[in-house]
């Protein structure tokens, strides 16, 4: 049941973390 | 002597050179002047100060200077190592080390321990994690009741929080995410093996003869 996901695993999606855009021109 | 082209260069305050930041970190010269442009490129792009403010780190990350994002705070407020308010050239390219395909396990765990320790209690407690989680729900636009996320969180907590003490402390977050290899995705950033084709305006500027 995906709602009951891992927490980590939820938040692990944030835009916020994903730093490959500071690389996009 | 230097050629004429290079002493015209004028450094971001706060400036290291690329050699000593090469060997704190898991990049190479080459790889710590390309970051150099990529630095310059974010930390003029509003504030031309050479320093990497809070708003040109979110019209990086976002192209939106007005995105305000719990991760993106903590992740800013990591890099800033002085706690200044700024991000400098060293403090970029250290902290981007983190990320660096080559680098430990065992640092990457520890910097996304931080991450989430959100207070810096040296434990990550059972109310950040909801905060966390209430942060991306509210940043994807997803509603989900407040007994729903409790059981997500609880459901976690039943897995990571091994001694049950009610708070996951490093030892047991590294135990977690041993198991769970998927939660260090995020901390590892294949484009830092490229740098320097990505950022290939740096040859025309280069100081070092290599």
């Amino acid at each position: 049941r995906p709602a009951l996901m891992n927490a980590f695993e939820l938040i692990s999606t944030s835009q916020g973390l994903n730093l490959g855009t500071l690389f996009e021109k | 002597m230097g050629c004429w082209f290079s002493k015209q260069l004028e450094h971001t305050p706060g400036y290291e050179e690329p050699a000593v930041l090469a060997a704190e970190t898991a990049f190479t010269v080459g790889e710590v002047e390309a970051l150099y442009e990529l630095f310059k490129k974010i930390s003029y792009s509003i504030i031309k100060d050479g320093l990497i403010h809070k708003e040109e780190f979110q019209l990086a990350l976002f192209k939106n200077s007005k995105k305000h994002n719990l991760f993106a705070d903590r992740v800013f407020d990591l890099f800033d190592i002085k706690r200044n308010g700024v991000i400098e050239f060293g403090e970029f390219v250290r902290s981007l080390s983190v990320f660096h395909p080559n680098t430990s396990q065992d640092e990457k765990i520890a910097f996304a321990f931080r991450l989430y320790d959100l207070r810096s209690t040296g434990f990550i407690e059972r109310e950040e994690l909801k905060e966390l989680v209430l942060a991306l729900l509210h940043e994807s636009d997803l509603y989900l009741s407040d007994d729903i996320v409790d059981m997500i969180v609880d459901q976690t907590y039943k897995l990571a929080d091994t001694n049950s003490d009610g708070k996951i402390d490093p030892i047991e977050w590294k135990e977690f995410v041993k198991k769970n290899p998927s939660l260090l995705k995020i901390m590892t950033l294949p484009y830092l093996m490229d740098i320097t084709t990505a950022f290939p305006s740096f040859i025309m500027n280069s100081e070092v003869d290599e």
